[in-house]
């Protein structure tokens, strides 16, 4: 299965994922 | 030695018999369906179509997926003799690196079915919120993709995109086809709506949205074509505007993130922020495996299979988040709805009230145009048409915020078996 996210945010924004990357629910993903 | 001779041909015979037997099952089925298609008043959407660029990928689209699932989802349900429990989750939990120290329920023989295994809470400590982030991640897993829109196409992988309309739906955005009827708010709930609208800096509803106030923050993401944006009282059909590549605000952008659950990660999925949903659009499509061998091998796998978008906002503006279901995970469960049933034969009973569907993911049903393109009956007897798209509003759940509010870290749903 696989949850996708389709957002908005300001272009300040960025996420602190790389490909491949081990996540954990509740985990940072994206910060301003 | 001449009978196992003879027992092997017999075999192989069979085998390759039956094989040939469900694929041309599956072709009949897509011709059928195709048939459907042609005679309903849409015109067949593409991007529903497999382009498998191999003649194997094209036989594995013709298998008959959603009855596996099914089937898989029957077996795992059948209940396990409490001796077998333990070790048959243990066994799991080794195949697939399962922490079974994380798991909520400490004694595993409480677990009837591997199904519900599969849907296992775990503790709360082992998976702290951070408060402090902007966004969190709303599942266990691995991210697959992530970045930047552009022009509304999302990547896939390197090469291969697909296009966010056909993801989430596009265009007019139909009058609810079905409402998920909450009591309305009473004091309390409004003053908690009140103070989340007021903690997430939200501060505006869908009616300023539709005034325009908001222009780049809704659905126009969803929509391509300069279309004027004006809300007809009378069916509530909203005509939204903007075209992705003007938006009309120039400090923001749209991004996207693609996580991928293994068999053994934990499968409930939660909040990942403070926001608002206002719309649940089920696309009833197919059920491949979305492993990553095939979303790199499968275009346009996203928007091919079932899938659960829910549309709304946030503080910054437009937000969704989309569950996408897989062969051996056909139920997508959403928490506060329960009238969405996912990998099913039959529409559920839910819409049978107010069923307008679209057997053409482009438009939703759309109650102004009068124009039932399938009528839901009254009983369970209505089968689901594929590539349709069954859409409800949560804009009963509070007058506040014209939604469901999810606050960050909350529970939302996660994928059953089958």
């Amino acid at each position: 299965s696989t949850v996708v996210l389709v957002f908005e945010a300001p272009k300040t924004f960025h996420f602190t994922l790389a490909e491949n990357m081990k996540l954990k629910m509740g985990q940072r993903i994206g910060e301003l | 030695v001449k009978s196992s001779g003879r027992r092997k041909k017999f075999m192989s015979r069979w085998l390759a018999l039956s094989s040939l037997s469900v694929v041309l099952y599956g072709v009949v089925n897509k011709i059928k369906h195709k048939g459907i298609q042609q005679n309903s008043s849409l015109d067949p959407d593409e991007s529903h179509s497999v382009k498998p660029n191999s003649w194997t990928l094209y036989a594995y689209s013709t298998l008959p997926l959603k009855a596996i699932s099914r089937v898989w989802g029957q077996f795992n349900s059948l209940e396990l003799p409490v001796w077998l429990r333990s070790p048959s989750y243990k066994f799991y939990a080794y195949v697939f690196g399962v922490n079974l120290d994380e798991v909520a329920e400490p004694d595993l023989s409480n677990f009837r079915n591997l199904g519900e295994f599969f849907y296992r809470t775990i503790k709360p400590e082992t998976r702290p919120i951070d408060m402090d982030a902007e966004m969190v991640s709303p599942c266990d897993g691995k991210v697959l993709k992530f970045g930047i829109i552009e022009n509304g196409e999302i990547e896939q992988v390197k090469g291969m995109t697909y296009s966010i309309n056909a993801l989430l739906g596009q265009r007019k955005l139909a009058a609810p086809v079905h409402r998920i009827n909450y009591q309305l708010d009473d004091d309390d709930v409004v003053q908690r709506h009140e103070e989340f609208a007021r903690l997430n800096g939200i501060s505006y509803t869908i009616d300023d949205i539709i005034g325009g106030r908001g222009e780049n923050i809704h659905h126009s993401y969803m929509n391509q074509g300069d279309q004027s944006l004006k809300k007809s009282s009378a069916s509530q059909v909203y005509e939204v505007s903007n075209d992705i590549a003007k938006k009309s605000s120039f400090d923001k952008q749209l991004y996207f993130a693609v996580i991928y659950l293994a068999p053994g990660d934990y499968h409930r999925f939660h909040s990942p922020s403070n926001w608002v949903t206002t719309l649940r659009r089920h696309f009833v499509g197919e059920l491949f495996s979305v492993a990553p061998f095939f979303q790199k091998t499968l275009q346009n796998l996203f928007v091919l299979n079932e899938r659960v978008a829910l549309l709304g906002y946030w503080k910054h503006g437009f937000f969704s988040m989309i569950p996408v279901g897989a062969t051996n995970v056909g139920s997508i469960k959403i928490n506060f709805d329960k009238d969405l049933v996912t990998n099913s034969i039959y529409e559920s009973d839910s819409y049978a009230q107010t069923g307008f569907a679209s057997s053409d993911t482009s438009s939703c049903g759309r109650e102004d145009e009068g124009t039932p393109l399938i009528k839901c009956s009254s009983s369970r007897t209505k089968k689901v048409i594929k590539n349709s798209c069954y859409e409800a509003t949560y804009a009963n759940a509070s007058k506040i915020l014209r939604g469901q509010p999810l606050s960050k870290g909350q529970e939302i749903g996660g994928f059953k078996l089958g």
